[in-house]
């Protein structure tokens, strides 16, 4: 069956983005079938993955009118990896969809299909940095939430507020399913003693929940974006594939032991 | 008379509240009286200044029932600078006020007797990742716009969304004297091509109106919010206080020579 994603953090700058590109592509590269959905208005992820950003081609449609998800499937330049676009416009659908009928529910009804189709192992869904409606929508229409967590103070501070959203939509009904798959510690820098520190508490507070890989600032990740190639395909051999790579792999070992 | 700034960029953790806190606590050291706003339900300024964040305690209030702006006001340890805080609950402001009336202006109204008291030389807004209602409040209520962006891929991308909203805020009478005060450049890391790139990029388009400090990035600047003060506050004599301090002389030759 297809097991859905969402990569939430109202915090900004926290590698949500580089978290769905790089493990997208290291699942893609492992032989799973992965559609990345684009819900942000800035379209990063559909950059990050060599795409145009076209008008009218985001989930805005699908939400609002009904139109087929199905229709916006773009297949990506890399094997076993394709993606719902996003783009600029797509930011009205904060305004626009809070009017529509059952409005949380919108991607839930939307993505049925493509779940029920089996066309996909994953689909990774890539959120704008705020608990808006776009936000909502993707937490009330998945299976679970990875959060990324940026080695820094203030991402610290904003963590307790999503993960009781994440409660308030199980406990509400909205979603009695989501759960968090788990929390990815990214742009860790060893030399400072702040990262040590919320790596530490982190893991004090969530144990289990924190995945055991921890992704390191590295300079070639944040210049992949720019070559429109996640970090496997941009330099294979350096520390940030590395780590998604092995991000990747034990992703995949949580899930089958689920 | 008192001058007002939004610093806003959708793009998130391109370090608009390292800036705005960093910034205030510069030019009050400098003898300006200044009042930071927080306009971030994630609170970060409030808590980059040291503040408790409290129920309640934000423009909630103000934007949709006309509570005074000036009973929010707390005075900071730090001399010259004050703070009206923000807290969690902000977050209902971006579904309540656009249903109120001239919902756009609610913050422009709200902040006009305190500009009339000629209290402050400078009010600057620290705005969340969004294009939503609070920035467009923000926008709407104040002069000039600082845009923070970080030396980056992504954030360059979202640099023309940003200016393409001024210019329509401006040209559709919202706020007809709004003008981009300028660009600051974050988190220039000067070993990676990327941030040269990026610089050299912005500085080609925009000439005159990117700050010629550029902000390193630096781990002291990162570890700063964890003690809850700025940076000259923090520690005076580090790359960052340096920078900081020169951007805010820098702000205020620009505004004397305006
Ligand atoms: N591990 C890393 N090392 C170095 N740079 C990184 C790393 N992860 C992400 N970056 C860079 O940091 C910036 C922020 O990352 P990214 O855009 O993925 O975060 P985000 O949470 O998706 O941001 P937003 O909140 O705006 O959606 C980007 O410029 C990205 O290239
Ligand atoms: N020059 C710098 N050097 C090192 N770290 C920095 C620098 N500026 C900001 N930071 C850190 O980077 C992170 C992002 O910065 P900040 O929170 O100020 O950005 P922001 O644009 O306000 O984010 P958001 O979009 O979530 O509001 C923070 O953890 C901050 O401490
Ligand atoms: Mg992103
Ligand atoms: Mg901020």
């Amino acid at each position: 069956p297809t097991q859905s994603f969402a990569f939430a953090n109202q915090k900004g700058g926290v590698g949500k983005t580089t978290t769905v590109v790089s493990l997208a592509a290291c699942l893609a590269d492992a032989g799973k079938r992965v559609l990345v959905i684009d819900f942000d208005p800035q379209a990063n992820a559909t950059s990050g993955l060599g795409q145009e950003k076209l008008e009218g081609h985001s989930v805005y449609d699908a939400l609002l009118n009904g139109q087929p998800l199905t229709a916006l499937i773009r297949q990506t330049e890399f094997p076993n990896l394709d993606l719902i676009p996003s783009e600029e416009d797509l930011a009205a659908a904060e305004v626009d969809v809070p009017r529509a009928e059952r409005f949380l529910e919108r991607f839930k009804t939307a993505v049925e299909p493509i779940k029920a189709a089996g066309t996909y192992d994953f689909i990774l869904v890539d959120c704008p940095p705020s608990l808006g409606v776009l936000t909502m929508n993707a937490l009330v229409g998945v299976d679970r939430i990875v959060i990324a967590l940026q080695c820094e103070y203030y991402a610290l501070e904003g963590l307790t507020v999503i993960l009781r959203v994440v409660e308030h939509l199980r406990s509400s009904g909205a979603n009695p399913a989501l759960d968090v798959e788990g929390i990815v510690m990214t742009m860790f820098d060893g030399r400072t003693n702040l990262a040590h520190q919320v790596v530490e508490e982190v893991r004090k507070h969530f144990a289990d929940k924190v995945f055991k890989t921890v992704i390191p600032r590295t300079v070639r990740l944040s210049e992949a974006p720019s070559f429109g190639k996640p970090i496997i395909h941009y330099d294979k051999h350096s520390a940030g594939a590395t780590a998604y790579t092995a991000l990747a792999k034990e992703f995949l070992k949580r899930r089958e032991a689920a």
